[in-house]
């Protein structure tokens, strides 16, 4: 899990971080 | 291929919808902004100006780049009905194997076949302008491939079908449920054959665009071979590279 910290992050949002 | 029992038109009519959705909320630009800009080219000064940076510089202004269009992918996957109810270990083995594919299929809307150029920061650039990379065979490649998938002139709805098909790939390595990542894909690939008798062009324009995953498979793995020999000359700065980038195209 560590190793993708920012796509587990990204898949867990439910908002996105960039501005769509 | 006959439409299995198991899934119903309206099965078929929804997948389509969900992926055309996605693909159009979290596209970078929209056609309109691409018609606006399609004129707008970097001068020769510009190209220059780009030409002369260091390999470290250009690198990372395109890793930046690269990673900004990563995250609009992210969300194009997640909002792929079906995709949020794989485990979160397919779901991120299919980004890190796929994106890339996403992106150059991407990359086809923001290519100018007339003069050979490709959305870069705002601005349509050559290919010379990126000659400070140092890797003019992947710069090449990536050109060659947008005009050759631009000629199949995909509408929208085809290019988000086809993006979703090609990043539900069932064989990808270390995978863990196979079978209902290959049932989704069938179900997009069904949604795009759809679309496509629609238009009366059913199996050659399928043949074309199916006939482009080898190439595209090809500038992936040319892709990390570069990364991986600039990491090697230049480890510092890949390691400044946005985490985003380094997770999904580290080993």
């Amino acid at each position: 899990k560590e190793k993708h910290k920012i796509l587990h992050q990204l898949l867990q949002n439910s908002t996105s971080p960039v501005d769509l | 291929n006959p439409v299995p029992e198991s899934c119903s038109l309206l099965e078929i009519e929804h997948i389509i919808q969900s992926v055309v959705k996605s693909h159009i909320e979290t596209s970078q630009y929209s056609t309109e902004d691409l018609k606006r800009l399609a004129w707008s080219l970097y001068s020769p000064e510009e190209t220059r100006s780009h030409q002369t940076k260091s390999a470290e510089v250009m690198w990372q202004q395109c890793a930046i780049h690269i990673t900004n269009a990563i995250q609009y992918i992210v969300e194009f996957a997640k909002r792929i009905s079906g995709f949020m109810d794989l485990c979160q270990n397919d779901q991120i083995i299919l980004l890190k194997a796929g994106c890339m594919d996403v992106l150059l299929i991407r990359m086809c809307r923001a290519f100018n076949p007339i003069n050979n150029t490709l959305l870069f920061d705002g601005k349509f650039a050559s290919p010379q302008l990126f000659k400070a990379l140092g890797c003019d065979d992947l710069v090449s490649a990536v050109f060659d491939f947008a005009k050759n998938l631009s000629r199949i002139q995909m509408s929208e709805e085809e290019m988000a079908l086809f993006s979703a098909a090609v990043l539900l790939s069932p064989d990808r390595q270390w995978l863990t449920d196979v079978q209902k990542i290959r049932k989704l894909q069938d179900k997009v690939y069904m949604g795009l054959q759809r679309c496509l008798q629609k238009e009366g062009v059913s199996d050659e324009k399928l043949a074309k665009m199916v006939s482009k995953l080898p190439a595209m498979r090809s500038i992936c793995n040319l892709h990390i071979d570069k990364l991986e020999f600039f990491r090697l000359v230049h480890p510092e700065t890949a390691f400044t590279f946005p985490p985003l980038y380094r997770e999904v195209f580290g080993s």
